[in-house]
């Protein structure tokens, strides 16, 4: 469902966050994207949730080159296969935790009213059902990941990218986290996590480690 | 240093994130501070740095009474004593890592091109000596976070409250960030880290534990 050939993706003529990447990941997978902070993690999803365009290299999605698609198009086809968990979360500063997450389910063709109801129990999946009509800035740390979470997982996306899901999570609010990723996993979501937890990367199938703008390593099911 | 006296806080006239607290914490001290996400921490912290003041009861802090002092008395006493590192990290956007930093020394009455090289050598510390001219948003987020930290230190403050520091970091850019509060409260300074990791809250020698509003256990030296 996935395919990096060859990725590089250099900023501002200078930083080389990716040399060369080659990765595949097939339907139904779920594994770990591991390595040191700023070795290129949050850059990798980016290439593979075409948020970004490698400055060389082909990524393929779905089946679809995303270089021969223009910006319509790929905006199109993330509705429809992608849901993402931002590092820094992204939230709508103006709307409720119920609307933040209720948006999430857009692209679904769903009333207002049915995406509020899917977006209230993706929030009380993740403990936060007390806290609907909060916006982000009345909600902690961790509040705030777990509605970027939410969001993500209610429009059921055939392909989850989330960047560090847990980090400002306890162990009881990261377990709720990895309940709700564990389950759409099992009903055929393709999930990749990127963690610096070592106990969620033991837990996946597969573990991707990224160091210096490379795979140095990839461990488990569907590899070499 | 700091002296918490039955300590409320709340928001919207609804939500009681902390309902009274009692908390003292001696000159050179370190302790941890721990719990389940939205139980309390960030908003204790920010009882502890002045930032926000009690719905009820007192706040201390290097012998003033808070409450007692103008926003203006405060800013002053803030800027004398305390460092701050913030879940969120709010960086200035607009500013190199190195000028975050440098602007973390601002009250110190140094020249700017001192200030520069002290932020220069406190970004080297957590390993950003290679970034030194990237802004926020050039940067992953472990290194946003350690700028944070790098900003906190720099004008070597008697009290440090650190929140959640080391969320983003692998273990190795973890380490670096301990290693530079642990050389800081080496030479006396007064310690806060909120943590969601059990290893750093082992680490410390004493653990703040809240639960709901409330601290349910205070282990460790200074304590009982
Ligand atoms: N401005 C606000 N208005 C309403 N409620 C708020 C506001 N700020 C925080 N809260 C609530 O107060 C509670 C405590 O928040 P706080 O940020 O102190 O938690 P925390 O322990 O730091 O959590 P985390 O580990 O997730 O960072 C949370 O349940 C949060 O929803
Ligand atoms: N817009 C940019 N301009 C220049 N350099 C950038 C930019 N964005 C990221 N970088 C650099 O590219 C490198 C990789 O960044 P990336 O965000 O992919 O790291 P990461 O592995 O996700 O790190 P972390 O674990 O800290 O989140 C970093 O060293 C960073 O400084
Ligand atoms: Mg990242
Ligand atoms: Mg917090």
């Amino acid at each position: 469902v996935v395919r990096l050939t060859d990725v590089r993706k250099v900023y501002g003529g200078q930083v080389e966050a990716l040399r060369g990447v080659n990765l595949v990941i097939e339907e139904g997978e779920m594994l770990a994207i591991v390595g040191p902070s700023g070795s290129g993690k949050s850059t990798l999803l980016h290439m593979i949730g075409t948020l970004d365009r490698p400055t060389s290299g082909e990524v393929s999605v779905a089946g679809h080159r995303v270089g021969e698609l223009s910006d319509r198009e790929l905006s199109a086809l993330r509705a429809r296969h992608l849901g993402f968990v931002f590092q820094q979360f992204h939230l709508a500063p103006g709307a409720t935790a119920l609307d933040n997450v209720a948006d999430g389910a857009l692209y679904g063709g769903l009333p207002l009213r049915e995406r509020r109801e899917r977006a209230a129990a993706a929030l009380e999946r993740v403990g936060l059902g007390h806290r609907l009509g909060h916006r982000p800035h009345q909600l902690s740390g961790g509040e705030q990941q777990r509605v970027a979470v939410a969001r993500a997982v209610v429009a059921d996306p055939p392909l989850l990218l989330a960047d560090e899901p847990t980090g400002n999570l306890d162990s009881a609010a990261g377990a709720e986290v990895l309940e709700v990723l564990r389950v759409l996993h099992t009903s055929g979501t393709t999930i990749a996590i990127i963690t610096h937890d070592m106990e969620i990367a033991a837990w996946t199938p597969r573990r991707v480690r990224v160091r210096d703008g490379l795979i140095a390593a990839d461990e488990g099911p569907s590899t070499g």
